[in-house]
């Protein structure tokens, strides 16, 4: 038996209008720890990483631990019938074929549920250290999705080089080059919008915009960004989902043959 | 030429 509580359910609506595009089908595992998942793209170069902690719930009810696979597509197209105030409660019986989704207007005058059917899905799961990087840059997340955007009008990739200047996006492309500069900026009214960098080595990695561009659906979960680099490795692009956990994308680098 | 591996040339698989 499960049952998960989410009293701010617009985060699971986000999560999954950040997720949808670059992953069709993946497994929802659920245990005392919380409600995660790990997935790749079709083509094994970007993966995501979800963890909402259980302690992020109001209520968080899972007796055994349990994976189920859902249609990410499908799960947005119900989920987006819930109100952006509502409550989102997730259940599911042992053994059964289909979770539901229930939502509750804020007032309690309106009580919806949405069953889907499950599916079985054979997915590789990696096991992916905790690293320390190169440079880790902190950021506006809706800056980081205004560059990743307007270079993509120039180029397909982007090179992310961070020094002791900054942090530098290039593309190239057949009308032209562009090149945004985002330095260290701390005096800024709010923590949020402040560019942060931490370098302990030079780092130049190149990557698919099209991939970053996928990531960036997750801003409205976050005001801030932070993305981890360490020369050719694959980037983790992170958003915080409040006081609950995270989205983490990771996404290998074009590199040298 | 640059080529993007899959993750799984990084990462271990569990």
């Amino acid at each position: 038996m499960l049952e998960l509580r989410l009293v701010q359910g617009s985060l699971l609506k986000k999560v999954l209008e950040s997720i949808k595009e670059l992953v069709n089908d993946a497994n929802f595992d659920c245990s005392s720890t919380g409600f995660s998942l790990q997935a790749m793209d079709s083509s094994h170069v970007a993966l995501v990483a979800l963890l909402l902690r259980s302690e992020g719930f109001e209520h968080y009810r899972c007796d055994r631990n349990l994976s189920m696979g859902m249609n990410l597509n499908n799960m947005a197209k119900m989920l987006k019938c819930a109100g952006n105030d509502d409550i989102i409660t997730i259940k599911a019986d042992d053994g059964s074929d289909t979770v539901t989704f229930m939502f509750e207007s804020p007032t309690q005058d309106k009580i919806s549920d949405f069953e889907m059917k499950l599916m079985d899905i054979d997915s590789e799961h990696l096991g992916i250290p905790e690293a320390e990087y190169d440079a880790i840059v902190r950021m506006p997340s809706a800056e980081f999705a205004r560059i990743c955007k307007d270079l993509s009008s120039i180029g397909d990739t982007v090179v992310i080089s961070v020094t002791k200047e900054g942090v530098k996006f290039s593309t190239k492309g057949d009308i032209g080059a562009a090149n945004i500069v985002c330095r260290q900026n701390t005096t800024v009214d709010k923590p949020d919008d402040a560019t942060v960098i931490e370098m302990k080595e030079p780092v130049s990695l190149q990557f698919a915009l099209r991939y970053t561009n996928f990531f960036t659906k997750a801003t409205p979960l976050s005001s801030t960004v932070t993305i981890s680099l360490s020369n050719e490795l694959p980037v983790v692009v992170e958003y915080k989902i409040a006081e609950m956990g995270y989205v983490r994308f990771y996404l290998a680098p074009k590199i040298e043959e | 030429m640059r080529r993007q591996f899959p993750l799984t040339f990084y990462f271990a698989m569990t």
